[in-house]
């Protein structure tokens, strides 16, 4: 199966 | 309950106007995001923004002892370092018990803490829970904002079947949006009986786009995600190529919003 992203590596800093 | 099934502990951000929650999944592949604004009490008053971390198991395990009819009233002081959930049924008729119990510790491995129960006949229903609060590392930058390519409206229902549905005969799920047709399809089937592509176009169902988007994500999460469908008619898909799906149920005075990230390549 296709390896899994991490959801935090889409969070940009605010 | 909902959040329960995705993250065991986090912060609910109190302050004025509404009640928050944002947190990851342990794996960091969901996040989830609740807000319920405070005219969606009964009765709401927060004199000093404060976190309330709480072990969202054991919330649930006392959520499990309300009834429909109950009214909970969530409690905490200043500097307290529990929340006190009282029930009180205004019906005398299911008025005959009276829980009370602390809970100290948030040892997960830990018994649920024995409780007394007295009955009597006059007594209103009246539980008395106290959870402990945790000091957590709250996620608290919101999500950015995004545009979305696309966003597909369809009943709750509908989006729980389809991905329970699918979860019994795949891993994975593909979830594709053109102009007129979401298709949603498992990736790995058992059989090639199985192997047709489950064409989802229930009635209900709106399309918007910009962009052609095709994305992989665990059904797994998907399954989780819907168990919030009871707490709205419909759910959106919001989704744009290469960035986390964003599956949001609105409600009355709130919503809770679960973002999955994608599989990465095919």
């Amino acid at each position: 199966p296709a390896p899994q992203s991490n959801i935090s590596s889409y969070f940009k800093s605010t | 309950k909902s959040c329960s099934i995705l993250v065991t502990d986090a912060n609910f951000e109190c302050n004025e106007e509404n009640i928050m929650l944002q947190a990851m999944d342990n794996s960091h592949i969901a996040l989830v995001s609740v807000e319920i604004g405070a005219p969606g009490f009964t009765s709401y008053r927060c004199d000093r923004t404060m976190p309330l971390g709480v072990d969202l198991t054991s919330l649930t395990k006392v959520l499990r002892c309300a009834k429909d009819e109950n009214i909970c009233t969530l409690k905490a002081a200043d500097e307290a370092d529990v929340l006190n959930l009282v029930y009180d049924a205004k019906s005398a008729f299911f008025s005959p018990f009276f829980f009370a119990f602390m809970w100290h510790g948030r040892d997960a491995s830990s018994p649920f803490p024995p409780f007394f129960l007295l009955c009597s006949a006059l007594l209103p229903l009246f539980i008395h829970l106290n959870i402990s609060l945790s000091s957590q590392t709250p996620i608290t930058s919101s999500w950015p904002e995004t545009k979305y390519d696309t966003r597909v409206t369809l009943p709750s229902a509908e989006f729980t079947r389809i991905v329970r549905d699918l979860s019994q005969l795949g891993e994975h799920v593909r979830i594709e949006v053109s102009k007129e047709v979401v298709r949603i399809s498992k990736l790995k089937a058992k059989s090639s009986a199985e192997d047709e592509d489950n064409d989802s176009i229930p009635t209900g169902v709106v399309i918007e786009m910009n962009q052609h988007v095709s994305l992989t994500f665990s059904l797994k999460y998907l399954v989780n995600f819907s168990k919030s469908g009871s707490l709205s008619g419909e759910v959106q898909l919001l989704m744009s190529n290469d960035v986390p799906l964003l599956v949001a149920y609105d409600f009355t005075q709130g919503y809770i919003r679960c973002y999955l990230a994608p599989k990465i390549g095919d």
